[in-house]
């Protein structure tokens, strides 16, 4: 089963 | 103080609809470089980059980098009262605490401003990395839009396969399973019919077909789509917003836990 991932996991805060 | 001049008014009239259903509050960024604008939708899960370069407008005053919080529906709200040919004139003093629309109509009979309150608005910026994608596929944006729609009354997930034999959107729901293949196909009369698919690395990617839907509100602004896949990033879907720059968004996919 997948489960939605957020942005934040992705990109980082500049 | 900031002045900027946009001929082509509907251009940002059609920006606009494209992001309001995703984000309510953003900050539009202006500097020497242009208007722009960063911002997530309320959940998180998708990113909205636009950028409208400087030499697009056809009077581009920006004294300091200014950052102005708007509420997207009401700005939407204002541009709306813009004609379609209209110019748009966008103002705002530096420290102050509202932003004007001026709409001119052609033949300038008839001027109109719109005054907006501004609103002060904590948002995070992001930095997006440069990435070397996997696989990027431009199509006609008015089919990605056809795919996405038929494909939501079917699933409420996409995957996105790009293998050599093309590109695959598909979905499962209770009623059964969609698949839709889309092959190269440069062989058109007009280039902005083609189907391009560049694939470095074949790539297979699940994302929530509501936010893909919500993207497509931007087709008006762009006859093709380009999309770029990478296993371990999100998606990117871009529209260029004529030759002044794009409307990006960013999508982060389903993974498994």
């Amino acid at each position: 089963l997948k489960s939605q991932a957020r942005i934040s996991r992705f990109f980082r805060c500049s | 103080m900031l002045e900027l001049r946009l001929v082509q008014g509907s251009l940002l009239k059609k920006v606009l609809e494209s992001i309001k259903d995703l984000v309510n509050d953003a900050n539009f960024d202006c500097s020497s470089t242009g208007f722009s604008l960063q911002a997530m939708d309320s959940s998180h899960v998708a990113l909205v980059s636009l950028l409208l370069r400087s030499e697009g407008f056809e009077h581009y005053r920006c004294d300091r980098n200014l950052s102005m919080g708007m509420n997207l529906g009401n700005m939407s709200k204002m541009l709306k009262c813009a004609g379609n040919d209209d110019i748009i004139t966008i103002k705002a003093d530096d420290g102050g605490d509202t932003v004007t629309f001026m709409f001119e109509s052609p033949t300038q009979d008839k001027i109109a401003d719109f005054e907006m309150k501004l609103m002060d608005i904590d948002s995070e910026h992001l930095g997006i990395p440069d990435a070397e994608y996997h696989s990027i596929v431009r199509m006609p944006s008015s089919e990605f839009q056809r795919i996405c729609k038929d494909l939501s009354t079917i699933g409420d997930t996409v995957v996105i396969s790009v293998t050599k034999e093309g590109v695959k959107f598909s979905t499962a729901g209770d009623i059964g399973t969609a698949n839709i293949v889309l092959r190269q196909n440069t062989t058109v009369d007009k280039p902005e019919d083609a189907i391009v698919i560049e694939m470095n690395e074949p790539v297979s990617l699940s994302f929530a077909l509501r936010y893909m839907n919500s993207f497509t509100k931007a087709t008006p602004l762009s006859d093709t789509v380009t999309i770029s896949l990478s296993s371990e990033l999100p998606v990117v879907v871009e529209y260029k917003v004529a030759e002044m720059g794009y409307i990006r968004y960013y999508l982060a996919p389903k993974i498994e836990e």
